[in-house]
């Protein structure tokens, strides 16, 4: 059965996408069936891949308004175990239209159940916010990976999600866990970051992941290729980064 | 009459609430009377000036929700010219309680109204979506201003936000004006951020403030001092490239 995990953080810009995208691309290297699912109405992850948004779908939306199946709207990733559930504009609306909807935290934990055999991994991208998108996602999901900026703006932000972690344990999903913190555009050079990983590390012992994502230009040059960074560069630091994340996912999760 | 700025991108991390904190900062430091309105639920601009999220308030939930007025709930910024109207967790909640109320677009523009006398500018950072608390500061807003990293993901959301842009001008203000494209974090050795910077600047002819922000280390330290970076470090580039962005500013809206 597949292991659902929900990359999350309301602060913008700290590298969600760009985790999710390339998390699942190398996953799917190491032949585990990995399905990206994107549910930030932005579509990043959705064009990172190449896929468009433009086309007759179904789309994550038509999905979770019950109008298609998950299995329909799944198209190919860049390589042969990696599927993507593609977004587009529609999803801007969903927000306000599930409010009024029976269930409207357990649409994509209930639109997920028919994928759960037929994959190893489920990565589900989500927006920059805490509103009925992100908390489906977070219904859904086995745990949760976090990505985080050694930044001030972002460590403050680390509260808040944890705050909504023990709302969303309480009321939706008991057993959803943390898969890890990740720190992304890492520079060890700069004093601010050192710091902040410092910290994180002493206050979440055991949560961190050992990989640390660098900033790398490559990572940012790969999207408007519609490429994961190890299709577009395998020798990037970016890349190698990933590949050593997605064997410490493998690790983690087989128990090894 | 106050001119009403929203600082807005619902891209997540490219420089919204560093320049609303950084821009109300200088203009104030050029003794023009200033607000900062902070209606991001993460709260960022609050606290990246140093002010506290935890005292009873009122805050901008209790002034949307029409509890307070904005004149009780400003307090004083770090320099003489400059108030803030800061943000707490309560606003988490606030666009689910908003959108069964009457009027909920036009709760910040009727809040505003008894401030317009007092102040030259109004800047309101907007958090990373295209939701009630964003539309409240688009409805309220004379024109927009739009932080803009040079990056694929970011160009990507710039169509995004135009489309909204004219549906708010059909919908909710008529006159709502671009008051300008602002490069961040820009870095003139990377080709990608040339090439973004050629292509925007040939699209939006006019509309590109010619400030541009360069990245700056000084600039993400500066909040965890609860500083605006002109307090932080006068001779930093960042706090140049604020000087000279609330020079344009003032030039621009004075007609000079
Ligand atoms: N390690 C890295 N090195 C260099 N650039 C990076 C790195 N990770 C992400 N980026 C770039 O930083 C920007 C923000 O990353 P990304 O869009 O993945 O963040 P996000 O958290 O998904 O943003 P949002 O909150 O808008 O969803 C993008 O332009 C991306 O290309
Ligand atoms: N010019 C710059 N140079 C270096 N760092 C910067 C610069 N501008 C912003 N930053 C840093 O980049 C991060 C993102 O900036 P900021 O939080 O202002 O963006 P935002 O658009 O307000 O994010 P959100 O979408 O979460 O509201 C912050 O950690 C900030 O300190
Ligand atoms: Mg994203
Ligand atoms: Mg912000």
């Amino acid at each position: 059965m597949a292991r659902v995990i929900a990359v999350t953080n309301q602060k913008g810009g700290v590298g969600k996408t760009t985790t999710a995208v390339n998390l699942a691309a190398c996953l799917a290297a190491a032949e585990k069936r990995t399905a990206l699912v994107d549910i930030d109405p932005q579509g990043n992850a959705t064009s990172g891949l190449g896929i468009s948004r433009e086309g007759p779908g179904p789309y994550i939306y038509e999905v979770l308004m019950g109008e298609a199946k998950a299995s329909e709207a799944l198209c190919a990733g860049a390589i042969p175990a990696l599927q993507v559930l593609p977004s587009n504009s529609a999803l801007l609306g969903a927000e306000i239209e599930l409010a009024a909807v029976e269930g409207r935290e357990q649409r994509l934990k209930k639109a997920l159940e028919e994928l759960l055999p037929d994959y190893t991994y489920i990565l589900v991208d989500c927006p920059p916010s805490l509103g009925l998108l992100t908390l489906n996602a977070l219904t859904a999901a086995h745990s949760i990976l976090v990505p985080l900026q050694c930044e001030y703006y972002a460590l403050e932000g680390l509260t808040h999600l944890l705050t909504t972690l023990r709302l969303v344990r309480r009321s939706f999903n008991p057993d959803l866990e943390i898969e890890g913190l990740l720190f992304t555009m890492y520079d060890g050079r700069l004093s601010l970051n050192r710091q902040v990983l410092e910290n994180v590390r002493r206050n979440f012992p055991g949560r961190v992941f050992q990989t640390l994502i660098p900033r790398s230009i490559r990572l940012s040059e790969a999207p408007s290729f519609g490429k994961p960074v190890i299709l577009y560069d395998l020798r990037s630091a970016g890349a190698e980064a990933y590949l050593n994340l997605a064997k410490e996912v493998i690790d983690e999760t087989t128990g090894t």
